[in-house]
């Protein structure tokens, strides 16, 4: 992380190895951070964990991520013709790549009760905020933009929208793309139908979507009690030390995914 | 630099994936 934004990161992180996730005041501390990702020197690539100190030269890469916060209220102020309330409009529209949160525990059963899931309202504001990337980049602008969809919670996806979706509890491994885009499809196919067929429309003008890529988060948590609110679960590591009991292959398999971005960028 | 944006519903975890983002480089 750069040095600029480590305080900042630094104490989000902290706060999960105290057991508790992110609170407000830490959430609007960040609204924007840099990461520089490269493989350390070692013939294994970035998902081995034997290597060096030294850093690997020509594989490093560096990413501005900008975290856009309340999308719903972010695009109701766009839309009335303000601008965005956090960040710069242009890092916004000129990015070249999006990581679209899906909050796993709003997956919904749809169905006859229940015809449009419960995202409908985040659907469209998705939906909105890629017609005014779309927008804003000149036709036939060479520039590849990269959809990145993240369901976060996993772990604590209802099984009920896993069996309605037809498949199986456990998402294929990072490197089975394939599988692992079906897999996605059956979920954001109901969820996220309009920004789906946005991503997915071959006669979009003005921006070139790649295929997207999807990942999926899981963190170890004690479940919240009457008092308590969910509470991250920590593990002994190998040193003694305690560690987050996270999904570490689909961070690292990310990582990967963004630096190839940026190299290509 | 690449620009990378994360966006997501009120409390879907944007600020803990960063934090994790971060625990997997380290």
């Amino acid at each position: 992380v750069d040095l600029a934004s480590m305080e900042e990161i630094s104490e989000v992180f902290q706060q999960l190895m105290s057991g508790s996730f992110p609170d407000s005041a830490a959430k609007e501390g960040i609204s924007d951070i840099n990461f520089h990702v490269g493989y350390r020197r070692s013939r294994l690539g970035i998902l081995s964990r034997r290597r060096s100190k030294a850093w690997s030269p020509d594989t490093s890469a560096s990413l501005h991520f900008v975290l856009l916060r309340n999308l719903d209220a972010e695009m109701s102020r766009f839309r009335s013709g303000s601008s965005l309330a956090n960040v710069n409009l242009r890092d916004v529209l000129e990015s070249d790549a999006m990581v679209i949160l899906v909050d796993s525990t709003r997956l919904a059963v749809v169905g006859e009760e229940n015809p449009h899931g419960t995202m409908t309202n985040y659907d469209g504001a998705v939906e909105s905020l890629l017609t005014a990337l779309q927008r804003s980049r000149a036709r036939g602008d060479p520039k590849r933009f990269h959809p990145i969809f993240l369901f976060s919670k996993f772990d604590s996806v209802n099984k009920k929208a896993l069996r309605r979706a037809k498949i199986e509890d456990v998402p294929p491994g990072v490197r089975e793309t394939t599988l692992r885009a079906a897999y996605a499809r059956a979920l954001l196919d109901t969820n996220l139908p309009k920004t789906i067929a946005k991503i997915t429309n071959r006669e979009v003008q003005g921006v070139r979507f790649a295929p997207p890529s999807y990942f999926f988060s899981r963190v170890a948590t004690e479940a919240a009690t009457e008092n308590l609110r969910d509470r991250v679960r920590l593990l002994r590591g190998d040193d003694g030390g305690w560690e987050l009991d996270y999904s570490a292959d689909e961070y690292l398999a990310l990582l990967e995914r963004l630096r190839t971005i940026a190299t290509e960028a | 630099m690449p620009h990378i944006v994360i966006i997501g519903d009120r409390d879907s975890g944007k600020t803990t994936f960063l934090a994790l983002l971060y625990a997997a480089q380290v």
